[in-house]
This record gives structure tokens, sequence and C-alpha cells, in this order.
């Protein structure tokens, strides 16, 4: 395992910890999409089918079980937690996020490695990661405001997908490996979904101000 | 000759 390809990971579990610490702490899901942590759920079930039968690292293992059940938790948190749950913009989080699950499940049955159960539904997952994030993205533009750990949380999974990519050049010339096209289209897409973000987390960042997404 | 990443990323 490279460097790049290890901060990728600590970036994607640093983003999940940040969301469960302020949940946690605050006893607030303000600002949090329920259906962005929906969709990683489901991301994350359908990818990791491959716990049941191929063994690749303890580490892999580890963290596989961690990112499932961490993201439960929030969901859980999010929809059961009794006061959490009071806490969530339900009127603004509304982006129709069956449509995705549908069109990327669609998707799959098309474009796969090959056409058995587990490879159509990693197709499905790495479709659905690039896309996962365009409910959060919605509620922070609705909401205006975006509160620092919020801010935090999707710029660590912006990084993580920065350093993924890092990782795949890195594999691609120093172990003579390619990633595979479906993940690097997919791969692509969902770092562009965040340039725009990181953009204007730059820019309060530099002004030293309260991130404001404009409308 | 480069050979396809085997799904040992997460």
């Amino acid at each position: 395992m490279n460097i790049f390809r290890f901060a990728g990971d600590m970036f994607h579990l640093i983003s999940i910890l940040v969301l469960l610490l302020k949940i946690y702490a605050t006893k607030s899901c303000s600002g949090i999409s329920l259906k962005t942590q929906e969709l990683y759920a489901l991301v994350f079930v359908t990818r990791y089918l491959d716990l049941f039968t191929d063994f690749i690292s303890v580490y892999n293992t580890v963290m596989k079980l961690v990112f499932i059940g961490s993201t439960a938790a929030i969901v859980w948190c999010m929809q059961w937690h009794p006061v959490v749950k009071r806490s969530y913009d339900r009127e603004l989080d509304t982006f129709r996020h069956y449509f995705l699950v549908g069109a990327c499940f669609v998707l799959a049955l098309f474009l796969h490695e090959n056409f058995t159960f587990q490879e159509i539904f990693w197709a499905f997952s790495i479709y659905l990661e690039a896309v996962a994030i365009l409910p959060q993205l919605v509620l922070l533009q609705r909401s205006g405001n975006v509160d620092n750990l919020t801010g935090q949380y999707v710029f660590f999974l912006g990084a993580y997908r920065a350093f993924y990519i890092l990782n795949w050049i890195y594999r691609y010339f120093m172990e003579q490996r390619f990633s595979r096209w479906i993940s690097c289209i997919s791969g692509l897409v969902q770092t562009a979904l965040y340039a725009d973000f990181f953009y204007y987390y730059f820019l309060s960042w530099k002004n030293n101000a309260k991130l404001h997404l404009p409308a | 000759k480069q050979d396809p990443i085997t799904k040992d990323e997460l």
C-alpha cells in the first residue's frame, strides 16, 4: 500500500468520524443530509459483499467493517435517536435520491466487468458513490450557512477522492497496475463534484470567514 | 505489461 492510498483511506475515515463527533458532541445533525448518509450505507453494503467471499488483509476487513458500522450509526442516529432526530433538516433535504439509486443500478446492469451478482453490485456501488454527495451539496446550498464541522466533512471527503486519484497514478507507474476504467471515470466525476465546493471552502478559509455558499 | 488493480481498494 502506498502513502497516497493510505492518506486517502485516512481522510475517508476522518470525514466519517468528524460527522459522528459532531452528532455526538452537539446532539444535533442539522446541516447533514440523511439521504447522502443512506446512499453511503448502501454503497458500502453493496461494495463490500466480498467480505463473505475474499480475504485481502486484516486492514481491509477492519476498514470495511468500520465504514459500514459508522455510516449505519449515523443513519440510525439521524432517524431514531430521540434528541438528534429533532434537528434533522427534513424540509431542506428533499433530493429525490431514489432516482440516483435506480439510475446507477440500470447503469451497472449495462456497464460492468462481468455479468455476476458481485460484479454488478460492485459497479453499482462505484457509480452510486460518485453521486452520493449530491443531496448533501444541495442541502448545504439551500441552508446557505455551513457550520465548520459539516464543511470539514465535505472537505475531507474531497481530499479522500483526490488522494485516490494520486494513488492510481502512483500504481500505474510504480506497480505497473491500472485502475479499471469504471473506477477511473466515476472517480473523476466524483472529484469534479467537489471542485465547486472546494473553491468556496478555499475562499472562506483565505478570508478567514464563515463558509457561505451562493444560492 | 500492465495488470488491472485487483479489488484491494476500499
